[in-house]
């Protein structure tokens, strides 16, 4: 740590991309800070979120010699950025110097691995001496992009600083003692596992738990396991509901009374809006689930032991809810955790069970394990 | 007289060596001296500094494995002592 220990006295952080390097399209910067902010996101209790104007924790710049802070870059070649530790103002600043060639592999400097080390000296880090640790300060052209991991010196430095991931409290799908090795992260064949939230997205599945979410695609055996913040940083986590819109090709995501919308990994502008906006009333504190039936162009708001239809046409609730759940979908108890609609069933949740109900019988025609998609 | 090059390139190195104790192991900036310092115990102490922190042979020479490493692209922050 630098002399003094500074450190973040909170553990969500704002990051702003103040300007962009010529060198790659302004995604490939998007996502090599989100990658490098993931690296730590991933040992530590901190969580961060970008914001587009104004003062962030974390202002993130590309510059050339002299750049305002009487720390001059020197040029192509040796000093390739510098950061600061946290506190107010330029600290826990990140500059890149922008006379480097930055590349997404390492053809040049590449991006990821530079943010990545000077992000942990934004989260009070000093450097190395360990040469197979990310903060070593001489940059290794030879890292192995493909196999990164952060040194155990990187982590106990880290954790010294702000400890480990949090276990999710007393959740009752993750018993303690079944606490994977990792702790904080849910065990996929946990038999207790329940979700947050599922919903489609373009013909994958995303199973949402906490920080984390399974994303499932019928082409693979094997679910693979991310954290949200990876691909949309200013999504919250521990969500409440997600459910897919193919026709606009959009998925909505819910916590609390607000929305957000996300297309592919970009989130639409415009959102968090409120739940009250689609026509549920001020009672509604926050919906357990949703699905959207693209064949029947409605989607379903579960709500404790009743539900509302949203009409995708007339993009309006339909008059005549909230209805009881059970007397259009009699065996399924409330309260529902999640639903998702596939091959023309619809799959709800409840704690470590899953429903398969057929709305065409209405009735459940299977009753599963809740985590029975992730090949367990 | 024009210096060979042997000399220039030593004295580049020289020039490169001091900058990198200045900028990251807070060697006093005391530009007149250094070259005939260079075997002052205070500048080898400093350059054995550096060799320890990055991992290699502490020497306190400028030896070529130092040289190497001191060329190579890094961070701008030091790697001892306070940053402000």
């Amino acid at each position: 740590t630098f002399p003094g220990m500074p450190k973040w006295r909170k553990t969500h952080l704002t990051y702003r991309i103040v300007n962009y390097t010529k060198d790659l399209p302004r995604d490939a910067v998007d996502s090599a800070i989100e990658k490098a902010l993931t690296v730590w996101e991933e040992v530590t209790p901190l969580t961060f979120s970008r914001i587009y104007e104004g003062e962030a924790d974390i202002m993130i710049i590309f510059a050339v010699r002299e750049h305002g802070d009487f720390l001059p870059f020197d040029g192509p070649g040796r000093v390739l950025a510098h950061a600061y530790p946290p506190g107010s103002g330029f600290y826990g600043d990140a500059h890149f110097d922008d006379d480097e060639q930055w590349t997404k592999d390492t053809s040049g400097i590449n991006l990821f691995l530079v943010a990545a080390h000077e992000l942990g000296h934004s989260l009070g880090l000093q450097h190395s001496t360990h040469r197979e640790a990310l903060m070593y300060p001489v940059y290794d052209p030879l890292t192995d992009l493909s196999r990164f991991r952060l040194s155990q010196d990187d982590v106990n430095g880290i954790q010294f600083l702000y400890g480990s991931p949090p276990v999710p409290p007393n959740d009752p799908a993750v018993p303690t003692e079944s606490v994977p090795p990792e702790a904080g992260t849910p065990a996929a064949c946990d038999p207790a596992l329940s979700f947050d939230a599922i919903s489609t997205l373009r013909g994958e599945i995303l199973f949402f738990k906490g920080r984390h979410f399974w994303r499932k695609s019928f082409r693979t055996l094997e679910p693979e396991f991310h954290l949200i913040s990876s691909f949309w940083p200013s999504l919250p986590s521990d969500i409440d509901a997600a459910y897919e819109v193919t026709s606009k090709d959009t998925v909505f995501i819910f916590k609390g009374n607000q929305f957000w919308a996300i297309r592919g990994n970009e989130m639409q502008a415009g959102y968090p809006r409120g739940i009250h906006t689609l026509g549920l009333p001020s009672t509604v504190r926050k919906i357990d689930a949703a699905f959207s039936d693209k064949e029947k162009k409605k989607t379903y708001f579960f709500v404790e032991d009743k539900y509302w239809r949203f009409d995708e046409k007339r993009q309006s609730m339909e008059p005549g809810f909230p209805k009881q759940i059970v007397e259009d979908f009699p065996g399924i108890e409330p309260e529902v955790d999640a639903v998702f609609p596939v091959f023309g069933f619809y799959y709800f949740f409840k704690g470590s069970s899953q429903f398969e109900f057929d709305p065409n019988a209405k009735k459940v025609t299977h009753v599963l394990k809740s985590n029975s998609w992730l090949n367990c | 007289y024009p210096l060979d090059r042997a000399a220039r390139n030593k004295e580049d190195s020289m020039e490169l060596v001091q900058q990198y104790l200045e900028n990251y192991y807070n060697l006093a900036k005391d530009t007149k001296q250094f070259v005939r310092r260079k075997d002052s115990s205070p500048v080898v102490k400093k350059i054995q500094e550096m060799q320890k922190f990055l991992g290699l042979e502490v020497t306190g020479k400028l030896d070529s494995d130092t040289l190497e490493v001191i060329r190579k692209p890094r961070c701008g922050i030091p790697d001892v002592g306070s940053f402000s």
